[in-house]
């Protein structure tokens, strides 16, 4: 565990809470895409297959149980709480889960370190995990407020990102055998993605003006 | 273990 890795778990931990912590104390999911959200607990479910199977550590045991029971709880709360449900933007969270699962799902197949079950569903955790933000930024292009809490959200997972690039090349230079093109490759696109985002946030920042994305 | 894949990142 290096300093990079640490900060990217903790970044991606804090984005979860903050916004589980939202919808829990305002019963508010406004300006959030459940459909990004089902990704994530697909992502979670998909690559979290080995919880019971392969022991890393104590650490990544009680992370993986943190990440699957926040994911499928911020679902629970949009589809199932009746009044943070209705607060959920449904006519503007139009993205369709199909085309981001197929074609994931597809390279999955062809694309893995080895053919077997978790394996598949390993490589595909990665390549959904890296498009599963989309319908939030779709989401976030066609909502006019974007409130504190949903623009931390995505800048908390957008910092995870950036810290878990760092650990790969901190990994790189320092453990001779850690090479993971799969998950390289998947992680840099996943980040590009934020690089947008990022731009609109650091300048509402620093003008000190509240977050709003061109159309 | 030879084989095995470790994935120990999240």
């Amino acid at each position: 565990m290096n300093i990079f890795r640490l900060a990217g778990d903790m970044t991606h931990l804090m984005s979860v809470l903050v916004l589980l912590l939202k919808i829990h104390t305002i019963k508010s999911c406004a300006g959030i895409s459940l459909k990004t959200q089902e990704l994530y607990a697909l992502v979670f479910a998909t690559r979290y297959l080995d919880i019971f199977t392969d022991f890393i550590s104590v650490y990544n045991t009680i992370m993986k149980l943190i990440f699957l029971g926040s994911s499928f709880s911020i679902v629970w709360y949009m589809r199932r709480h009746k009044l943070v449900r209705r607060s959920y933007d449904k006519e503007q969270d139009t993205f369709r889960h199909f085309f981001l699962v197929l074609p994931c799902l597809l390279l999955a197949l062809v694309m893995n370190e080895k053919f077997t079950f978790k394996e598949v569903m390993w490589a595909f955790s990665l390549y959904l995990e890296a498009v599963a933000i989309l319908p939030q930024l779709v989401l976030l292009q066609r909502t006019k407020n974007i409130d504190n809490l949903t623009g931390q959200y995505v800048f908390l997972l957008g910092a995870y990102r950036a810290f878990y690039i760092f650990n790969w090349i901190y990994r790189y230079f320092t453990e001779p055998h850690y090479v993971h093109w799969i998950t390289w490759i998947s992680g840099l696109v996943q980040t590009l993605l934020y690089a947008d985002f990022f731009y609109y946030y650091f300048n509402s920042w620093k003008n000190n003006v509240k977050l709003h994305l061109p159309a | 273990s030879p084989g095995i894949i470790e994935h120990d990142e999240l």
